[in-house]
C-alpha cells in the first residue's frame, strides 16, 4: 500500500475486532443462503461444485477488500459466485478512452462562495 | 458550492435499473445523464432507453476506429452523447424498452424522440469543478475501475489503493459528507448511481470518497446539456 504524507494520520487507528461472524469458518451454510437469496440455480452438480468454489474464492476476496477498504462493508453480493473474469465479461462495458484532441471541454465554473 | 447536494433530492433521477448480464454500463451512463440534463431543460423527468443504444448506437472512438460501441460487449459515453446528437434524441424507456441482449435490430423510431443533446463536454479532473459541474448542470456519466464493487454492500468506499483502469459506467449524482469511524473524521464522498438493481449497493447507490481520484472516478468525467423536444 502507498501512503501519502496527507493520508498518513488516516491509518494510525486499525480495527483489528469484529463482533460479525466469519462467513469463511461455515461457506457451506452461506452459500445455501446466497442461493436462496438470489434465486440461483446450477444445472449439474458439477457446476454447482465450481460455483462453490468461486464462492469461497470470493468470500476471502471480499475479507480482502473489507481490510483495504475498512470504512465501506464487503461481503456476498449477487456476484459472488462469479470468477472476476465473468464478473467483468458480463456486468462491466467500458471500452478503453482515448479521448480526442479536440474533444470539447467544459468551461471551467467559479467555486468560491 | 454547497457542501453536500444531491440530485435524488431535485426529482432529476430515475428509479435505479437494472443492466443484466451484459456489458452495458456505458448506456445507462448515458441515459442517466440524459435523463438528468432532460429535467433541468423542461422541468420533467422522463426515464430513457438503453436499448436503442444497444440496439442502434455503433459509433466509433475517433482516436481509434477499432473502438466502437457495441451493445453488451461494451462502448463509451461520450461515443453514445455523439450517436445521440446525429440520431436526433433518445425514446422513452417505455417506448424502446430494455431487454438486455444486442440480438435485436434497431427499431429508432424518430417520431417518438423523448430527449435530444444539445452539446457534450469532459470536464477536468478538478474535483471542485466536477462539483461545481454536477450542481450547475445535473448528473454526470462518469467511469470509474469496479474492482471493489463486486463485493460492495455499503459504506463509504475509499480503498487504500485501488486501479484507475477504467472499466465501468456510471452517474455521479452528487457528493456529500459523513464521519468515518475507523478515520474518526467526517470524509467527503460522491454519490453514485449504479445499473445494476436496487438489491446491490445502498439501494442500488455506491459512495466513493472523494479527495484522490479513488479508482479513477475523476478521470473520464462528461456533462450534457438537452434540449426540450415535444413527444409525440
Amino acid at each position: 500500500s502507498i501512503v501519502s504524507p496527507d493520508e498518513s494520520d488516516d491509518l494510525l487507528i486499525r480495527q483489528v475486532v469484529s463482533d460479525g461472524e466469519d462467513p469463511l469458518l461455515n461457506p457451506e451454510h452461506h452459500f445455501l443462503s446466497f442461493k436462496k437469496r438470489f434465486g440461483k440455480h446450477y444445472a449439474n452438480p458439477e457446476e454447482h461444485a465450481l460455483r462453490f468454489g468461486v464462492f469461497k474464492s470470493n468470500l476471502r476476496r471480499a475479507k480482502r477488500h473489507q481490510k483495504l477498504d475498512p470504512s465501506a462493508v464487503h461481503g456476498i453480493t449477487q456476484f459472488a459466485d462469479l470468477t472476476p473474469a465473468e464478473f467483468r465479461r458480463s456486468y462491466l462495458g467500458l471500452r478503453p478512452l482515448r479521448l480526442p484532441s479536440d474533444a470539447h471541454k467544459a468551461p471551467i465554473l467559479p467555486t468560491n462562495d | 458550492l454547497p457542501t453536500d447536494f444531491d440530485w435524488r433530492d431535485h426529482g432529476a433521477v430515475t428509479a435505479v435499473k437494472n443492466q443484466g448480464s451484459c456489458g452495458s454500463c456505458w448506456s445507462f451512463s448515458t441515459t442517466g445523464a440524459l435523463e438528468g440534463a432532460n429535467f433541468l431543460a423542461t422541468g420533467k423527468l422522463v426515464s430513457l432507453s438503453e436499448q436503442q443504444l444497444v440496439d442502434c448506437d455503433h459509433e466509433c472512438d475517433p482516436e481509434d476506429a477499432r473502438s466502437c460501441d457495441s451493445g453488451c460487449n461494451g462502448g463509451l459515453m461520450n461515443s453514445a452523447f455523439e450517436y445521440t446528437l446525429k440520431a436526433g434524441g433518445l425514446q422513452r424507456e417505455e417506448d424502446y424498452p430494455y431487454t438486455g441482449t444486442d440480438r435485436g435490430t434497431c427499431k429508432f423510431d424518430k417520431t417518438k424522440i423523448a430527449a435530444s443533446v444539445a452539446n457534450f463536454s469532459v470536464v477536468s479532473l478538478d474535483e471542485d469543478q466536477i462539483a461545481a459541474n454536477v450542481v450547475k448542470n445535473g448528473p454526470l456519466a462518469v467511469a470509474i475501475n469496479a474492482v471493489f464493487m463486486q463485493t460492495y454492500m455499503g459504506g463509504v468506499s475509499c480503498p487504500y489503493i485501488c486501479s484507475k483502469r477504467l472499466d465501468h459506467g456510471v452517474l455521479l449524482v452528487g457528493y456529500g459528507e459523513g464521519y468515518a469511524p475507523i478515520r474518526m473524521k467526517e470524509k467527503p464522498y460522491w454519490i453514485i448511481k449504479n445499473s445494476w438493481g436496487e438489491s446491490w449497493g445502498e439501494n442500488g447507490f455506491y459512495k466513493i470518497c472523494r479527495g484522490r481520484n479513488i479508482c479513477g472516478v475523476d478521470s473520464m468525467v462528461s456533462t450534457v446539456a438537452a434540449i426540450h423536444t415535444h413527444s409525440q
